[in-house]
């Protein structure tokens, strides 16, 4: 599936897609 | 930063795409309004109070005062604490809204982050004889007023990777 962390190419921001369908875009 | 979220929502997977959605209370400022009496009879008065617990700086912010009356002009005020002339607000009936004036936008880049804020509309004095009203704003930090808005935004599923606004994202766990 698509939960999990992804990180940007250059480091500086991380997506995060929780089971419960809430996402966080963070900065890193 | 103070804040380390840029974004927070509700995502869908769709075929080839995740669609992102802003959670139910984007919007949603909670605020208090405190009735008092202050000065003198021929004007109402106004302090607005942001979260102190931030990198808020009132120097950001312009307040837009409606008053609902026949006169009706919002005012706009770039300090939180003011006054106007009861006769341009004689029933006590206003509401209030702001606006953020420096977003973080490089020249000839778009803003995805929101700049105007509805606080509330038509409050009505609790109290007839209230002149003071002390306005505070109890969610409205820096996570709260700089997150973007999410809301329709389509996230590219290629392979482990996502792309977004041009940008590719990997799967670290």
């Amino acid at each position: 599936g698509i939960e999990g962390k992804y990180q940007k190419e250059n480091g500086k921001e991380l997506l995060i897609f929780n089971a419960d369908k809430t996402f966080y875009c963070l900065r890193n | 930063p103070m804040c380390d979220t840029i974004a927070s929502g509700i995502w869908n997977q769709r075929a080839g795409f995740i669609e992102l959605h802003n959670k139910p209370d984007f919007n949603k400022i909670n605020y208090s309004i405190v009735e008092s009496l202050r000065g003198t009879k021929d004007s109402v008065y106004f302090r607005i109070i942001l979260p102190k617990d931030d990198a808020l700086d009132y120097k950001n912010f312009v307040f837009n005062l409606i008053p609902y009356s026949k006169y009706d002009q919002v005012l706009k005020i770039n300090k939180p604490e003011f006054a106007i002339p009861n006769v341009r607000i004689p029933r006590i009936n206003f509401g209030l809204s702001l606006q953020n004036i420096e977003p973080n936008v490089d020249f000839g880049k778009g803003n995805f982050q929101r700049t105007n804020f509805m606080i509330f509309e038509n409050y009505q004095a609790k109290d007839n004889n209230a002149n003071f009203f002390t306005i505070t704003l109890n969610n409205f930090n820096q996570c709260f007023y700089e997150a973007m808005d999410m809301e329709g935004q389509i996230i590219g599923i290629e392979g482990k990777k996502l792309v977004w606004r041009g940008n590719r994202y990997e799967k670290i766990n």
